[in-house]
């Protein structure tokens, strides 16, 4: 039996968002410890992976480990009959044919209960080793979503060099060229407005626009965004929840 | 612009 309640429907809302716009078929996998999911683009360019400790939830309970297959358009449909502020249960049996979401609002006494029926979805599972970058930079992800959206205008690439103390984004294309360059700096006052940044090797890196701009769309769960780089790996961009967190992997382009 | 590299060969099926 799973029973995962979240405080808040938008929570949850919020995270599906995040990335139901790059996969549609989703194995959510919920054992005693939260829930995981992991899928891959049809183009197989970015790794979508996630991870809802039990922390983030307002009372979380799973006996048996449970693989819920969502369509994540049918799922975001669900979503949309609830309210931000309803509170949010996932509730599935151990060999279930469909998930129960309730909303509630306690204020009003309204309960609202929408059954979504589970698909048998064919998917890899895929070991996500701790891999070694050049550089790690943690910036806000309001910042890093505005640079994607307006770079992403000039360029279906999108480009990032960062030194020892320069982070440097260029999109360069038919109409002209853009860039934007970022120092690492601390903010006392605003310490979610710094910019950290830490390199072992400069990096020189080319990314597809359109895979950048899937990403961003999970800033919404978190002030911050993690990007982590490397020369030999995919890139890791990574938005942390209370526990848990959302990650993207995405491989880059090489010069032709 | 780049010739776009797929994530096949990165990670290890499970």
């Amino acid at each position: 039996m799973l029973e995962a309640k979240f405080e808040e429907a938008s929570l949850f809302k919020k995270i599906i968002d995040g990335f139901k716009d790059c996969v549609q078929l989703v194995n959510f996998q919920c054992k005693e410890d939260g829930i995981i999911a992991q899928a891959v683009d049809d183009s197989r360019v970015l790794l979508v992976s996630l991870e809802i400790g039990i922390e983030a939830f307002q009372e979380y309970r799973c006996d048996h480990p449970v693989t819920l297959g969502i369509d994540l358009n049918s799922l975001s449909k669900v979503l949309r009959c609830g309210n931000n502020s309803d509170t949010l249960t996932l509730i599935a049996d151990d060999t279930p044919d469909s998930v129960l979401l309730l909303f509630e609002d306690t204020k009003k006494d309204r309960i609202a209960e929408y059954s979504l029926k589970l698909m048998d979805i064919d998917a890899d599972f895929l070991k996500i080793e701790e891999l070694a970058y050049d550089t790690t930079l943690l910036m806000p992800s309001s910042e890093f979503t505005k640079i994607v959206r307006d770079l992403s205008q000039f360029s279906d690439s999108l480009n990032i060099m960062i030194t020892k103390e320069t982070i440097k984004f260029v999109a360069d294309g038919d109409i002209g060229s853009g860039s934007v360059i970022l120092k690492p700096f601390v903010n006392m006052d605003k310490p979610e407005e710094s910019i950290k940044l830490e390199m072992d090797q400069p990096v020189d890196l080319t990314f597809g626009s359109k895979y950048l701009q899937d990403i961003v769309k999970g800033s919404a769960l978190s002030e911050k965004v993690g990007v982590r780089l490397s020369s030999e790996a995919p890139a890791l961009f990574q938005f942390d929840l209370k526990s848990g967190y959302l990650q993207f992997f995405l491989a880059p382009k090489f010069n032709d | 612009s780049g010739v776009q590299v797929r994530l096949d060969g990165f990670f290890q099926k499970v």
